[in-house]
C-alpha cells in the first residue's frame, strides 16, 4: 500500500486484501480492518509503518486468545502427532525428537503409521540419523498396538518423552478418525502418569480447509496445539489466526525446512508481523 | 448455497422489477465472498467478479424473475469456462515417452506416479517407474513399494548418482529393455528454491517429456498462485494433477492454478489407493468450488 498515510477506503481495502492473501480468511480479515478503521483518526497523516504495527498488534491479540502451553512441559511426556496426508507429520516427529534431545530429554519414537508405503522405513531412517530409538511393527499392524508397545518401552527404558507418529488421514473419513480416537484412548490408559499432548500438524500452504481440519480432529482427539509446517515457503499460514479465534487452539511450533534442526517455537508477535508483511 | 444467498439479496433490494445497481453490487459481494471462502486467490476473484458483472449487465438476466438462478448460472458457466476442458488420456509420443512429475513437498507425487503407472499398464502399455527423489528419507523405498503394489518395475538411483545422471541412464535403459513409457517421480521442492527449480529444469531438458505434470494439493490456499505461477513460468508444464479431492476442501486452488499456470488440469486424485485417480471434470469442480 505504498506510502499513503491516510486511511481512505482504498487503503483499507488493500489492507484487507493483504490479510486475505495471507490466508486469514474473509471474516477475520474484515474484523481486523474494522478494528483499524475505528482508530483511523490516530493514523491520519502518520506514517504507514505505525498502521502496520497496530494491525500486527491486533493479529497478535487474536493469536494470544489461544494461550500457549509450555513447549517443554516438566515431567514425562507423550506427544501424539496427527493431521491430514502429506502435511509433514513424520518429518516433524523427527524434528521434535531432535529438539527435545537437544534440551537433554531422553526421547523414544513410535512408528504409528503402519499403513502407508515405507512410512516406518522413513521414520526409522530419521531415528537412525538422530541416534534415537524407534518402536515399530510390521506393515499392516494395528497402530494402537505399536503405540502400546512404545509406551511400555518408554516406561521400561526411562524415556522422558515418547513421540507418536500416525498415518495421514482426511478428517472426513469417519473410520480413520475413530482409529485415531482409539490410539488416543490407548495413550490415556497406558501412560496414566505422563503428561500428554496432541499436536495437529498443518501445512502452511493450506487455505480455509485447515479450520475444518482443526474442528474435526479436535472433536475426535482434543488437539492441544498446532505444529505449522512448511513456513519456509511463501505461504504465511494466516488460517491459524482464524483457528485461534474460533477454536482457541494455539500454534506451538513452526516447521521451517526439511532438516532435523528446522523446528522453532512459535512467537505470536513475530508471526503476526510476518502475516501483516 | 450461493443461489439462496443471491435470492436473499435480490428479494431485499430488487424494488420494482429492475435490479438496482445496489442489488447487483450486493450480489457481486456474495459471489466474491463465496469464492474467497473456497480459497480462490483474491486477484483471480477480482477479475472473475468483474467478468460476471459485465455479463450480468450485458444481458437482461437481472430483469428476470429468476435473477438469482440466472446469475448463478453465469457464475458457473464462467467457472467452467476458465477451468477448461475435461481431462483426457496422457499424450504419449516418443520412444519411450516420458511423464515427468513435479510439485511442492507432500502434494502426492509419489502416490500419483503409482496411479499413473497402473493406468498405463492397464491400457496395454509397458511402463517403468523411476525413483528420482534422492532427497527424502526412504523415498526410493516408498516408490519401490508403490510399484510392487501396481505390478510395475521401479528403477532407482545407483550409489552416488544424481537425478540428472539417472535421467540420462533411464532413457537408454528403458528403450533397451522394451519399456514404452517412463513415469518419473521427483523430490518435492519449493518454487523459491532456485537450485532445485534449476535442477528440475535441467532434468526436463534431458528427458524431453511429452507430459510434464504439476501435482498440487486441492486444499492449497492463496499461495496457489505463487507456487503454480512460478512452476508454470520456469518449467514447460503440460498439465496439472490436483490431489486429495476426496477431502472436503472447496478446491478453489483449481481456479487459481488454472488461471496462472495456463495449462489444463488433467486428472484428480481421490484417495490413497492406486485406483483413486479420475479424469478432471470441470463441471463437477465448478459445483464444488461454489459449495
Ligand atoms: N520445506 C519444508 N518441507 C517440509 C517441512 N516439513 C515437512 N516437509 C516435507 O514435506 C514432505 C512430507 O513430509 P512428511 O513428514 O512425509 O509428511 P506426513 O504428514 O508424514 O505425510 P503422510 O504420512 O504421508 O501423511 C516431505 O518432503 C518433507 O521433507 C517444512 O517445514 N518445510
Ligand atoms: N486422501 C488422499 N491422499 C492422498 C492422495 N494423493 C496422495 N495422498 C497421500 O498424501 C500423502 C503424501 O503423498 P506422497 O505421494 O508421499 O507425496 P509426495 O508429493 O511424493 O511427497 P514428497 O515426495 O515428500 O514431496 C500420502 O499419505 C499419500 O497417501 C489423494 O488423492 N487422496
Ligand atoms: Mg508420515
Ligand atoms: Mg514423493
Amino acid at each position: 500500500i505504498a506510502d499513503r498515510a491516510f486511511l481512505d477506503e482504498e487503503t483499507l481495502e488493500s489492507l484487507e486484501e493483504g490479510l486475505i492473501a495471507a490466508d486469514l480468511g474473509v471474516e477475520t480479515s474484515q474484523e481486523l480492518v474494522e478494528s483499524v478503521r475505528k482508530e483511523a483518526k490516530r493514523f491520519e497523516g502518520g506514517d504507514l509503518s505505525r498502521l502496520r504495527d497496530h494491525l500486527a498488534d491486533r493479529v497478535a491479540v487474536l493469536l494470544l486468545d489461544a494461550p500457549q502451553p509450555p513447549a517443554r512441559p516438566a515431567g514425562r511426556l507423550v506427544t501424539l502427532l496427527v493431521g491430514v496426508n502429506g502435511v509433514g507429520k513424520t518429518t516433524s516427529a523427527a524434528k521434535l525428537a531432535a529438539w527435545h534431545q537437544r534440551h537433554g530429554d531422553r526421547v523414544l519414537l513410535a512408528a504409528g503409521d503402519t499403513f502407508r508405503a515405507a512410512a516406518t522405513e522413513q521414520l526409522e531412517l530419521w531415528a537412525d540419523r538422530l541416534d534415537i530409538d524407534v518402536v515399530k511393527q510390521k506393515a499392516g499392524a494395528d497402530p494402537a498396538a505399536v503405540v502400546y508397545d512404545a509406551l511400555q518401552a518408554g516406561a521400561a527404558r526411562s524415556a522422558d518423552h515418547v513421540i507418536v507418529d500416525t498415518a495421514g488421514r482426511l478428517h472426513n473419513r469417519q473410520g480413520l478418525m475413530a482409529e485415531l480416537a482409539k490410539i488416543k484412548r490407548v495413550i490415556e490408559r497406558t501412560a496414566a502418569g505422563w503428561k500428554k499432548r496432541t499436536l495437529l500438524v498443518l501445512d502452511a500452504t493450506t487455505g480455509q480447509n485447515a479450520i475444518s481440519q482443526a474442528r474435526e480432529f479436535t472433536r475426535h482427539v482434543a488437539v492441544d496445539g498446532i505444529l505449522l509446517a512448511k513456513v519456509d515457503g511463501t505461504a504465511k499460514g494466516g488460517v491459524t489466526v482464524a483457528i485461534a479465534r474460533e477454536l482457541r487452539i494455539p500454534v506451538m511450533f513452526l516447521g521451517v525446512g526439511e532438516g532435523a534442526e528446522d523446528l522453532v517455537e512459535f512467537r505470536p508477535r513475530e508471526f503476526a508481523e510476518a502475516l501483516v508483511g | 448455497g450461493l443461489q439462496d444467498r443471491l435470492q436473499g439479496v435480490f428479494k431485499r433490494l430488487k424494488g420494482e422489477g429492475r435490479v438496482s445497481e445496489e442489488a447487483l453490487q450486493a450480489a457481486l459481494r456474495e459471489i466474491r465472498l463465496a469464492l474467497l471462502e473456497a480459497d480462490v486467490n483474491f486477484r483471480v476473484v477480482k477479475s472473475f467478479v468483474a467478468r460476471v458483472r459485465e455479463r450480468s449487465i450485458g444481458s437482461d438476466v437481472l430483469e428476470s424473475l429468476t435473477a438469482a438462478q440466472q446469475v448463478v448460472k453465469i457464475v458457473k458457466d464462467e467457472l467452467v469456462g476458465i477451468l477448461g476442458e475435461p481431462g483426457g488420456d496422457l499424450r504419449l509420443t516418443g520412444h519411450p515417452s516420458v511423464v515427468l512429475l513435479c510439485g511442492l513437498q507432500g502434494s502426492g507425487k509419489t502416490t500419483t506416479a503409482g496411479k499413473l503407472a497402473k493406468k498405463l499398464r492397464e491400457s496395454g502399455r509397458q511402463p517403468l517407474l523411476v525413483a528420482a527423489d534422492l532427497q527424502r528419507a526412504a523415498a526410493v523405498e516408498q516408490l519401490r513399494q508403490v510399484g510392487a503394489g501396481v505390478g510395475v518395475p521401479v528403477l532407482g538411483p545407483d550409489d552416488g548418482e544424481t537425478a540428472v545422471d539417472l535421467a540420462t541412464r533411464v532413457s537408454r535403459e528403458a528403450r533397451e529393455r522394451g519399456y514404452d513409457v517412463v513415469v518419473f517421480d521427483t523430490a518435492g521442492r519449493l518454487h523459491i528454491d532456485e537450485a532445485l527449480m534449476d535442477e528440475i529444469a535441467v532434468l526436463a531438458k534431458s528427458l524431453d517429456p511429452t507430459e510434464f505434470l504439476f501435482v498440487a494439493d486441492a486444499m492449497t490456499g492463496q499461495d496457489a498462485v505463487k507456487s503454480a505461477g512460478a512452476f508454470g513460468k520456469l518449467l514447460p508444464l503440460t498439465g496439472v494433477i490436483l490431489t486429495k479431492l476426496d477431502g472436503d476442501s472447496r478446491g478453489g486452488a483449481a481456479l487459481s492454478i488454472r488461471s496462472v499456470a495456463e495449462v489444463p488440469i488433467r486428472f484428480v486424485g481421490v484417495g490413497e489407493k492406486p485406483d483413486d485417480l479420475e479424469v478432471f471434470d470441470p463441471e463437477r469442480m465448478a459445483s464444488r468450488i461454489l459449495g
